[in-house]
């Protein structure tokens, strides 16, 4: 499934 | 990734940097909470096994890595090589009231009721709450050396840096917003907003960082 928000920060 | 962004993950490295060099030359851990350090790599732990299946950018993978590397050295070096000069008894904050109900936010809120994104949740709420035993032994002893002041400013220059970051991403990104991150990320700057004003007030202008009585 696809996050809703991609975790692309630290 | 944008300006303000990359200079909080550089404050994050920095802090890092000055907590180590202040244990190594001081070859000391005194003032510094183990139970904080501990709750980091909790957080790192919690929030970084998608580096097993999920690739972003070179650079954010080697980021994830250098924090779970330095948090668990920190762990090491004040657990074994300078255990004497920690002293346990002012450092006597209980983490259990920080990281139970932070798992139960977790579980409430997230992205998708599974493991990666309820312990990514989880992580995120207890990083916005880490630094609370720290803070407390500070309030406690009333004094920090300047040295520990500097890493204390550095952490929370890092999640403060984070809030213009998401106001730019939300205006150039297409609205794009992550109300978890963003509500922990103001909390845990908020909790900075005392030792900032005696920072900048006092260690700043050449005194010590001392706490009224």
């Amino acid at each position: 499934d696809n996050p809703v928000v991609q975790h692309d920060e630290l | 990734m944008n300006v303000f962004r990359l200079l909080g993950d550089l404050s994050h490295l920095a802090s890092i940097i000055i907590l180590l060099h202040k244990i190594q030359t001081t070859r000391s851990c005194r003032g510094i909470s183990f139970k904080t350090q501990a709750l980091y790599v909790a957080v790192f732990v919690a929030r970084y096994p998608d580096l097993l299946f999920r690739f972003i950018s070179f650079y954010n993978s080697i980021m994830k890595l250098i924090f779970i590397a330095s948090s668990c050295y920190i762990l090491y070096l004040m657990r074994y090589r300078f255990r004497p000069t920690h002293d346990p008894s002012i450092d006597t904050f209980r983490v259990e009231y920080l990281i139970g109900p932070c798992f139960v936010l977790g579980l409430i809120f997230n992205y998708g009721f599974n493991m990666t994104e309820v312990f990514w949740s989880f992580s995120i709420f207890l990083e916005s709450v880490a630094i609370l035993p720290q803070l407390f032994m500070l309030q406690r002893t009333g004094e920090a050396e300047t040295i520990t002041t500097h890493y204390l400013a550095a952490l929370g220059i890092y999640r403060a840096l984070y809030i213009p970051n998401w106001i730019y991403r939300y205006f150039t990104e297409d609205g794009v917003v992550d109300p978890i991150a963003v509500t922990a990320g103001i909390v845990q700057t908020g909790l900075y907003l005392d030792f900032f004003y005696v920072y900048f007030t006092k260690v700043l202008q050449g005194e010590k960082f001392e706490l009224p009585a």
